[in-house]
């Protein structure tokens, strides 16, 4: 029996950098 | 040089790692493509694209590391940021680009082309931010 496993999904926005200054509204 | 330990390392950049789309499509890290940003900032209510352009590339006094200088957005805002060599940075129409693409190649398994000045790398910002 091969046990099923869980497998890490990542969100797109992870995968790359916030570089703007932050000022919010 | 130190290597650097894995747990240490981002778990989203080794290869073969699953990454959600804003539509919910899955694609693995090394499969994308451009237009999968872009088209998922389009449908983010909170997010949008910047092009961040490399100015300068310098080294750095901590080990295995570079700093970037990047012109940012439509002001061009001046962002300086300290990295790892192997950082993957996602260019326009390139893709995966890194400082030290050997590196990059060694610790995540995703191979990748060298960061250069002129590049224009993906990045975010929150669409609050003026």
């Amino acid at each position: 029996n091969v046990e099923p496993r869980s497998v890490p999904v990542f969100p797109w926005h992870s995968l790359v950098p916030f570089l703007a200054p932050t000022q919010t509204d | 040089a130190s290597s650097t330990s894995p747990a240490a390392l981002p778990p989203f950049f080794m290869r073969g790692s699953i990454i959600q789309l804003a539509d919910g499509e899955l694609k693995r890290v090394e499969d994308l493509r451009t237009e999968d940003f872009i088209q998922s900032a389009e449908i983010s209510s909170e997010l949008k694209i910047d092009s961040s352009t490399v100015e300068r590339i310098d080294c750095s006094p901590t080990p295995n590391a570079v700093v970037i200088q990047f012109a940012v957005g439509e002001l061009k805002a001046q962002v300086c940021v300290e990295v790892l060599v192997e950082y993957p940075f996602f260019v326009f129409g390139q893709g995966w680009s890194s400082c030290c693409p050997d590196r990059t190649t060694q610790l995540f398994e995703l191979s990748c082309a060298k960061l250069c000045v002129g590049d224009v790398c993906v990045s975010l910002t929150l669409r609050s931010l003026r």
